[in-house]
């Protein structure tokens, strides 16, 4: 069964980060999330692979650019909390 | 294959 309400993450920086890659796909609307690490920080907020992220810490980054959202959250030091919904949601 | 799409790619 797939949740599609969106969901808050929050996490703590482990030493390989906070366990997920960011994407952006050609031709395609927003970031999405997957290489969601098994027991690593992401994974135990509840993020799931091909989330989609809907706001970083309170902020709505839907209509910022990839490089943008990627320092917001490199910039968000050793926490951070994401909103995210599963890809039929979005 | 969504790989093939992706052209943006960050760990974190």
């Amino acid at each position: 069964k797939v949740n599609h309400k969106p969901r808050i993450c929050k996490m703590v920086k482990g030493p390989n980060g906070f366990g997920f890659s960011l994407n952006m796909a050609k031709n395609k609307p927003g970031l999405f999330i997957n290489e969601v690490q098994s027991h690593g920080p992401a994974d135990t907020a509840g993020v799931e692979n091909n989330d989609f992220l809907v706001e970083v810490n309170g902020e709505n980054v839907m209509n910022e650019s990839y490089d943008k959202v990627v320092a917001r959250i490199q910039s968000s030091g050793d926490k951070l909390t994401v909103l995210v919904c599963s890809k039929d949601a979005y | 294959n969504m790989i093939s799409l992706v052209t943006q790619k960050t760990k974190l």
